[in-house]
């Protein structure tokens, strides 16, 4: 999707 | 695991409010309750959701265990369960199913269901204790009202608090819009009333289709609670009793 973030970039994978 | 709810209504009514967000997930069970974290399809929104052994009674989990779920099968299932029945779920170690029984409260009816556990390789990811710059407390239906009226216009909603109060406004190809909050405490109803706290003003975009997604939960509580701070995902949450929860995730449009 344009302009859009994505979530994983925000939470650091476990 | 055995773990029974006074009432079905509260199981039924999170997983019809992630479903359409998320498909196959593990429901994590341990002593503490069952959690669920799951990404949608596309890595915007993520789904958290902590059921407290206290919201469930009896509650025993003796092992960890990783409960893998078809969320449309779970739902074909739960759709049998009246609102009030008392749901008790049920799982051996290493389980290949798990086991789902309602018992109607005034009849001695009683249904019992497997669903076939799925192996799911999924992702977790650390979530951070944030302190939020904004934190918004506002009744759950003009939160719906709000996103359903803006999606109407538009793709995306910017969301800006100020020491003002919050508002939310979209630019679409008909036109525009826009809905402000001051913060306002109802006397007569409490669940009415506007919270806003800041600690430093906030602005940021996002895809109203998630927010409208998300508000599925709204059944769940009279309340939902905002959080931003800039840059950083969305924090919509869900309250359920016993400290239960169930809480989005949304990351920002970036961009302009």
């Amino acid at each position: 999707i344009e302009g859009q973030g994505s979530i994983a970039t925000f939470f650091e994978k476990k | 695991l055995e773990a029974r709810l006074e009432q079905a209504a509260m199981l039924k009514r999170v997983v019809d409010a992630i479903k359409d967000l998320v498909q196959d997930c593990n429901f994590d069970c341990n002593d503490s309750g069952i959690a669920l974290q799951a990404m949608d399809n596309s890595h915007v929104a993520l789904v958290s959701m902590m059921l407290k052994s206290e919201s469930f009674s009896p509650f025993r989990c003796d092992r960890n265990i990783a409960l893998g779920i078809n969320l449309t099968s779970l739902t074909k299932v739960l759709r049998a369960a009246q609102g009030d029945d008392i749901l008790t779920l049920k799982a051996e170690d290493a389980p290949d199913v798990v086991n789902l029984t309602f018992e109607s409260p005034e009849s001695d009816r009683l249904s019992e269901y497997d669903i076939k556990l799925m192996d799911i390789d999924q992702e977790h990811l650390g979530i951070p204790d944030t302190e939020y710059a904004a934190t918004i407390t506002l009744p759950s239906s003009e939160f719906s009202r709000i996103t359903r009226d803006l999606s109407a216009l538009s793709e995306s909603v910017a969301i800006e608090c100020t020491k003002e109060g919050v508002k939310f406004t979209c630019t679409g190809d008909i036109g525009n819009g826009s809905v402000s909050l001051r913060q306002h405490t109802n006397v007569e109803n409490d669940a009415k009333s506007v919270d806003i706290s800041l600690t430093e003003p906030v602005a940021l975009t996002f895809s109203l289709k998630y927010l409208v997604n998300f508000c599925k939960a709204a059944g769940l509580s009279d309340r939902v609670r905002l959080c931003l701070s800039n840059e950083v995902p969305l924090l919509v949450e869900y309250g359920l009793s016993n400290n239960s929860y169930l809480r989005f995730y949304l990351a920002p449009k970036i961009g302009d």
